[in-house]
C-alpha cells in the first residue's frame, strides 16, 4: 500500500461529510505524523488551517485529532503545540478581534477547554500557560472551564465500543 | 543556533 500523507490523513480525519468520528483516521494522522521527521510542525500548521474552518463540524473534528495528537504523541508534538506559532492560531479562532466573532461558541469552548487542560497537564510548556492567561486578561476566559470528570488531560476522549 | 532564533521569533499575537 502506498505511504499517505499526513494532509491527506488530516482531509480524510476531518471531512464535513463524516457522519461521525473516524477514529481510524485520527489514530493514523497521529502515528503517521511521529514517524515523520518533520512531523509535528507541519501537523499542527495542518490542523491550524483545520481548526479556523468556518464549519463547525470540520472544526470540531479538528479539535478531536489535536485532543487525541496531545494525549497519544510525545515531547515533539507537545514541543510544537506549546509554541505561539501554533497557539496564536488557537487564540485567533476565540478572540473577537479575530476570528471569534464569526467561530461557534462550542468551538470556542473546546478550545478554551483545551487549553486549560494542558496548563494542568504540561506545566512545563510555559507558553501554553501565558497565552491561557492571556485569554484571561483579555476577558475571554472568564472562569476556568469545568473539565470532564475523567482525568483533565490523560485520558483519551470517550470513543463508542466497535461491534 | 536555529533553535535560539526560532525562540526570538516565537511571539505570543498582539492583543
Amino acid at each position: 500500500m502506498e505511504p499517505e500523507s499526513l494532509e491527506s490523513r488530516i482531509n480524510r480525519a476531518t471531512n464535513p461529510l463524516n457522519k461521525e468520528l473516524d477514529w481510524d483516521s485520527i489514530d493514523a494522522f497521529c502515528e503517521q505524523l511521529n514517524k515523520e521527521l518533520e512531523g509535528p510542525p507541519l501537523a499542527t500548521r495542518l490542523l491550524a488551517h483545520k481548526i479556523q474552518s468556518p464549519q463547525e463540524w470540520e472544526a470540531t473534528q479538528a479539535l478531536t485529532v489535536l485532543e487525541t495528537c496531545m494525549k497519544n504523541c510525545g515531547k515533539r508534538f507537545h514541543d510544537e503545540v506549546g509554541k505561539f506559532r501554533f497557539l496564536n492560531e488557537l487564540i485567533k479562532v476565540v478572540s473577537p478581534k479575530y476570528l471569534g466573532t464569526r467561530t461557534p461558541d462550542k468551538v470556542k469552548d473546546k478550545i478554551l477547554e483545551l487549553l486549560y487542560s494542558w496548563t494542568l497537564g504540561l506545566p512545563q510548556e510555559v507558553k501554553i500557560a501565558e497565552a491561557y492567561q492571556m485569554l484571561k486578561k483579555q476577558g475571554i476566559v472568564k472562569i476556568d472551564p469545568k473539565l470532564p470528570d475523567d482525568s483533565p488531560f490523560l485520558a483519551p476522549p470517550t470513543r463508542p465500543k466497535n461491534g | 543556533l536555529g533553535e535560539e532564533s526560532e525562540e526570538r521569533d516565537d511571539h505570543l499575537l498582539p492583543m
